[in-house]
């Protein structure tokens, strides 16, 4: 494992750890969008199916099972925890799950590496969550008022799949045959999409100002 | 094999 992927990695951790502790130590879930959430959890829930059956290392296992508990426990959260989810934007994150899940799965069973049921929902899950942050950053744009926990879960997220784009390149230059473009395209769509994010994200930094992002 | 190159990552 190369240190672009570690890094990438442990951003994602990073995020999942800054939104849990905003949901568990704030009680609130302001500005978290439940529709990103669910998404997410759908696309470890169809991505990690060989956890039982292909072991590659403790630390896959162990990020894999983080992953899909993390997904997982901060819905639940959302939904049902008794405090947390009166401070939920209801009536703001508004977007409609199956806009983007359909199309994910039409171009999953139309465009794969192997038309097998395991290939497909992981074709399926790489494509979900390329567009799976788009709930959150409609909500953002909607919410005037974006506390700094939730611009830092989305700040590490894109950070992530950036670094997830500099190992892929690493990973081309010293491995022999390393060639997935499934993966790459939609993990270059993915990173487009915070682009925006990034730079209202970077100016509010620089000129010290809280993050707005523009209607 | 290939497959398993991809699905090393998470």
């Amino acid at each position: 494992m190369n240190i672009f992927r570690f890094a990438g990695d442990m951003t994602h951790l990073a995020s999942v750890l800054v939104l849990l502790l905003k949901i568990h130590t704030i009680k609130s879930c302001a500005g978290i969008s439940l529709k990103t959430q669910e998404l997410y959890a759908l696309v470890f829930a169809t991505r990690y199916l060989d956890l039982f059956t292909d072991y590659i290392s403790l630390y896959n296992t162990l990020m894999k099972l983080i992953f899909l508990g993390s997904s997982f426990s901060i819905v639940w959260y959302i939904r049902y925890h008794k405090i947390v989810r009166r401070s939920y934007d209801k009536d703001q994150d508004t977007f409609r799950h199956y806009f983007l899940v359909l199309p994910c799965l039409l171009l999953a069973l139309l465009i794969n590496e192997k038309f097998t049921f395991r290939e497909v929902m992981w074709t399926f899950s790489l494509y979900l969550e390329a567009v799976a942050i788009l709930p959150q950053l409609v909500l953002l744009q909607r919410t005037r008022n974006i506390d700094n926990l939730t611009g830092q879960y989305v700040f590490l997220l894109g950070a992530y799949r950036a670094l997830y784009i500099l190992n892929w390149i690493y990973r081309y230059f010293t491995e022999p045959h390393y060639v997935h473009w499934i993966t790459w395209i939609s993990g270059l769509v993915q990173t487009l999409l915070y682009a925006d994010f990034f730079y209202y994200y970077f100016q509010s930094w620089k000129n010290n100002v809280k993050l707005e992002l523009p209607a | 094999s290939q497959d398993t190159l991809a699905k090393d990552e998470l």
